[in-house]
């Protein structure tokens, strides 16, 4: 996290605020809600109050604006800039603008004010940007659930510093964000992608090109904002040219960046009992035109051309692929081998001989 | 049928960077940044490129163009 220079911070603990104008993007109801609830991010970790009010001058004045609106920082239309913040200070100190050529929304279908907001109310409070790109302050946008929000670790860390810990007796923490080659990284679904290896953890993936050195960290949502994060199992399929998420009783196939339509689907209309509540890893046998999936100590195998489950199945995992006893939290398929992971483990497999040839750590494909 | 040419997408991703920079990373420019100042403009490039975590070459490489045409927050980077 950074502090903004010079350590600008107020020196009062109760700031009000006060909403100048709305955006006619949204409801007026709905503005309000986000905007308290931006604040509110800032003090359930934090001694800050922030308290609305209509008349007067607040700490922090909120307003939507276009183009030039005289603070010599014009905004510049739609998408590129969405909103800037003052450090805190007199007068114009602690405002925020938002810039009214954007869509604002309460979901996710265009810029959400609430995230934006939340941002911005921490430049408003004396944060600067940080470089942890799955932190609040991160500069660039990034769709999130704004139901499931919760302020990153990073973020508390920054705001802490500044003004101390929260006074309630409970003490929140935040989400991490993963580094490449932290040992305590547990991969939720793996998957090939037109060559490239998509490793997914939480709300992010690693996408590893094998002509790279380095494998790049993103959000999920930012490829496909209506994913859900915590994907549970994934497998391409190179004949179709899909991937196909899954988590819960639902599955999601992709084409490239888009979602195919008609998705998500029940894992029921592939056939699988109801007793199957979630699918734990899957992995496409391009050899046999069949898609292995793995739930629990059992697999089933499921016939692509048929588009129906095998009869004889689910099998017992260790019973066919000797040596994999440990849960399987992912799995795909490179060079002749499967590779299993099971937590900070991963176990190559030689479907040739049915024998694991070797143990690693599972972040060796990151370049760890 | 007219399509752009390398030059022009050269020459519209050096004028975003140019104002990106300006904007975001302190980058001074008189308007003639390119033939008197290339070594600043490749030090900001840097600087934003380790900021962000790309990899770092100084150079406006595709991947730092995708970064810069993100929407974000137009509060810079650096102090002013």
């Amino acid at each position: 996290y950074s502090i903004t220079p010079g350590r600008p911070a107020w020196d009062k603990t109760d700031l009000t605020y006060r909403i100048i104008n709305y955006t006619p993007d949204m409801e007026e109801a709905d503005v309000d809600r986000a905007i308290a609830n931006a604040f509110k991010v800032w003090s359930d970790v934090s001694p800050l109050k922030f308290t609305r009010i209509y008349d007067g001058t607040a700490d922090i004045e909120i307003a939507f604006a276009a183009g030039d609106h005289s603070d010599n920082s014009p905004f510049d239309g739609p998408d590129g800039l969405l909103a800037h913040a003052f450090q805190p200070g007199k007068g114009i100190g602690g405002d925020a603008h938002f810039d009214e050529d954007e869509k604002w929304t309460k979901g996710t279908n265009g810029y959400n004010l609430f995230l934006v907001a939340a941002h911005e109310f921490g430049h408003s409070l004396g944060l600067s940007h940080s470089d942890d790109p799955g932190a609040l302050m991160f500069p660039t946008y990034s769709s999130d659930d704004p139901n499931t929000f919760r302020l990153p670790q990073d973020d508390i860390n920054a705001i802490q510093d500044l003004y101390g810990a929260s006074i309630n007796p409970v003490k929140p923490t935040g989400p991490t964000t993963p580094t490449i080659c932290d040992s305590n990284v547990i991969f939720d679904a793996i998957t090939t992608l037109r060559g490239e290896i998509m490793f997914f953890t939480d709300r992010f993936f690693w996408r590893k090109h094998p002509q790279t050195t380095q494998a790049e960290l993103n959000f999920i949502k930012s490829f496909w904002p209506s994913l859900p994060t915590k994907i549970e199992a994934a497998y391409e399929n190179p004949e179709t040219d899909q991937i196909l998420l899954f988590k819960g009783s639902k599955y999601w196939a992709l084409n490239g960046y888009d979602i195919v339509n008609g998705y998500p689907k029940s894992i029921y209309q592939l056939g699988f009992p109801k007793t199957v509540k979630k699918i734990d890893a899957a992995v496409y046998i391009e050899e046999k035109g069949k898609t292995y999936f793995f739930v629990g100590d059992k697999y089933w195998s499921y016939d692509e051309e048929r588009k129906a489950l095998d009869k004889s199945f689910p099998r017992e995992i260790a019973e066919d692929f000797p040596g994999i006893t440990q849960k399987v939290h992912a799995v795909f398929q490179k060079n002749g081998f499967l590779y299993f992971f099971s937590g900070r483990w991963q176990y190559e497999f030689n479907i040739a001989s049915k024998r694991v040839k070797r143990v690693m750590k599972n972040n060796s494909w990151l370049g760890c | 049928f007219p399509a752009a040419t390398k030059a022009d997408i050269e020459e519209k991703n050096i004028q975003l960077a140019e104002t990106y920079l300006k904007r975001y990373y302190d980058l001074e420019t008189d308007g003639k940044l390119r033939r008197t100042n290339a070594n600043s403009f490749s030090e900001k490039i840097r600087e934003m490129q380790e900021f962000f975590g790309l990899k770092v070459t100084g150079k406006l490489d595709s991947e730092t163009v995708r970064v810069m045409e993100q929407p974000r927050c137009g509060v810079p980077d650096v102090a002013s």
